[in-house]
């Protein structure tokens, strides 16, 4: 457990009054450590360990926990303070108000697209799902059904672009009295600039009020890089990591906090539409430092 | 430019740490590496001119181009002794997490042995997600396969038992099981992959022939227990590494081949039906330090 790994650490600690230079150093590099196994990104992990650094230096070690335990407690109340406070809402503009939702291949926008659609029809909205993924063998096919699941309406056209396909989504959801409308776009690679230059467009014509980045939950090192150019094309507003069912301890959610300073609205916990809970910042500072 | 530079000190040192940790490699497997690196940077001859750069390529190459590890009770790498197409219908099993691509990879096998002159028959085991049959039919067509399947909600178990039996009757060459996308942590799930492993094993004791682990190059640590989950349940006798045209080095490969003995087998490169390469250690490790 992490507090025995600590206490290893800190055992010299035992007897001093404070927190030392000298004895934080091991200490710092032991967290680093956890958090690269974590599979939090380099940059971000060297971010977070200078911090740690700053906060322990100095601290009285207190009487009634031993200092691993101190330092535990600082890390992980650090750790939930950089994943940011407890998730913020979705985003609403006039109705009918968009989301886009963008993320490399295979991260599971189509199917949060569903479980977004089934969370705010739960909560008394009324959402269109758009297919605007007009490259993925079977991926109208895909949405349209997950929409039928649900009994949600899904927009479709024979239009291959996506953008004129967001125009006509609109155009429907107004006729139609929907509230909300959903993007699902195409995954891509960040280093793609036609994709790239693609989603510009879709978002400058959608114009949503946000913009959700989803990112697969059991992502190295590479998040830091492909958050990083997501939000320096486009405008990001909110971020969702999934299939966080699984045991990937999660680092992933730091290093795309960290480098975007978008907040994590939600997290992806299985195949299913009910599969979406709210992020909740202290449980993942938890399951990440493992 | 700084890995082509000579010397070995703290800076470098810690340059080429960063380099290694970054490509997803792990930290128990680089620490490995760079202490290596320094016992053998020290009593290097002094004529090999040597950089510590190209000490650890040949490191990794090493590790890489292992072939002779026949890893684990449930890894049986295909050794230089076993040609592959010796048994028909060759049986190709493709395994792996949610999204890692393994059906787009199915229809690329399927090409790429086409090429040879194979003929290949692709069995759509993955009966459960959305519109997962109608997607995997278009890679079937594009990769000149016949496609076996059967209604969604079937035993996929069933579906490659018909495809077993119908490929051997049209004495066609290759067999491609692509299977549903699954967390190594769900039990049931890793049992009904054991049981399409079992059904195959039952038509020939041989077969599968090949079970491919297909994941993300984006993968962290979490790569390691998706290995080593998955071998466990179905056997494992190699890896492809998809989506490697983005900016993830996909070092995991490093630590499963280290601790299973998985060599890598091809890699995706894109989504289009002919990008799928075979393995090139040199390449590979080559981009880790660009
Ligand atoms: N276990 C689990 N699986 C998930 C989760 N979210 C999505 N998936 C699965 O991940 C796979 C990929 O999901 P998709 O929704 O097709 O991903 P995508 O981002 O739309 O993929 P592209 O459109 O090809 O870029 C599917 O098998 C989904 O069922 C999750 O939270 N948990
Ligand atoms: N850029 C790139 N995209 C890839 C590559 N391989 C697969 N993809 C994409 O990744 C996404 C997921 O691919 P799938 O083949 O559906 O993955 P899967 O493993 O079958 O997914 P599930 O069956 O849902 O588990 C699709 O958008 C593919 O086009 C690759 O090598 N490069
Ligand atoms: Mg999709
Ligand atoms: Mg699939």
């Amino acid at each position: 457990q992490l507090t025995d790994r600590f206490e290893k650490f800190v055992r010299n600690l035992r007897g001093q009054g404070k927190l030392t230079e000298k004895n934080v150093q091991d200490t710092v590099r032991q967290v680093r450590r956890i958090m690269l196994e974590a599979d939090v990104s380099l940059p971000a992990a060297k971010a977070f360990v200078k911090t740690i650094q700053e906060k322990s230096l100095g601290q009285d070690v207190l009487k009634s926990i031993t200092p691993g335990q101190q330092m535990v407690k600082i890390i992980h109340d650090e750790l939930a303070a950089f994943l940011g406070g407890q998730a913020e809402p979705i985003r609403f503009g006039k109705s009918p108000s968009t989301i886009l939702m963008v993320g490399l291949n295979g991260a599971g926008k189509t199917t949060t697209c569903a479980k977004l659609a089934l969370h705010l029809k739960r909560s008394g909205r009324q959402p269109l799902l758009v297919a605007a993924d007009t490259k993925r063998p079977a991926a109208i096919e895909q949405l349209v059904l997950l929409g039928k699941q649900l009994d949600i309406p899904v927009f479709t056209s024979d239009d291959k672009n996506p953008v004129r396909i967001a125009k006509d989504a609109r155009k429907h959801a107004q006729k139609e009295s929907l509230d909300c409308i959903i993007i699902d776009s195409a995954g891509r690679m960040h280093v793609d600039g036609e994709l790239m230059d693609e989603l510009k467009r879709l978002q400058s014509i959608a114009n949503p009020p946000e913009t959700l980045l989803v990112v697969d939950g059991m992502t190295g090192q590479d998040a830091v890089r492909s958050a990083k150019a997501f939000s320096e094309r486009i405008d990001i507003t909110g971020l969702i990591l999934t299939k966080l069912d699984g045991d990937a301890r999660g680092g992933a959610a730091l290093s795309i906090r960290w480098i975007t300073d978008k907040p994590i609205k939600f997290v992806g916990v299985g195949e299913k539409p009910a599969d979406l809970d709210a992020f909740h910042p202290d449980r993942m500072a938890g399951r990440i430092l493992g | 430019a700084i890995f082509k530079s000579g010397k070995l000190d703290e800076d470098s040192i810690e340059e080429l740490e960063d380099a290694l940790l970054e490509a997803d490699i792990g930290v128990s497997i680089v620490d490995d590496l760079i202490e290596k690196l320094k016992d053998e940077f020290a009593n290097r001859k002094k004529d090999k001119n040597l950089s510590p750069a190209e000490i650890l390529k040949s490191h990794l190459i090493t590790i890489l181009n292992n072939r002779h590890h026949t890893g684990t009770e449930s890894c049986q790498v295909l050794t230089p002794n076993t040609t592959r197409f010796s048994h028909k219908p060759w049986v190709i099993l493709l395994v792996g997490v949610n999204g890692s691509g393994k059906t787009t990879t199915a229809g690329k096998l399927a090409y790429y042995y086409g090429l040879q002159g194979k003929k290949s028959v692709i069995a759509a085991c993955d009966t459960f997600r959305a519109a997962a049959v109608e997607q995997i039919e278009v890679w079937a067509q594009r990769g000149g396969a016949r496609l076996v399947k059967q209604k969604s909600g079937a035993d996929p178990a069933s579906v490659a038992y018909d495809a077993y039996k119908s490929t051997q009757a049209r004495s066609e060459d290759l067999l491609i099981v692509d299977t549903a996308g699954r967390l190594q942590s769900k039990r049931n799930l890793m049992e009904e992959l054991g049981k399409v492993a079992r059904v195959l094993r039952k038509h020939d004791p041989t077969a599968p022939h090949e079970v491919l682990l297909v994941i993300d190059a984006t993968t962290g640590q979490n790569g390691l227990s998706q290995a080593r989950g998955f071998t466990s349940v179905a056997g494992g006798t190699g890896l492809i590494i998809t989506k490697l045209d983005g900016t993830a080095r996909g070092g995991v490969v490093v630590p499963i081949q280290s601790e299973l003995g998985l060599p890598v087998e091809f890699i995706g490169l894109g989504e289009g039906v002919d990008d799928l390469h075979p393995f090139d250690a040199k390449v590979f490790v080559n981009a880790i330090f660009e």
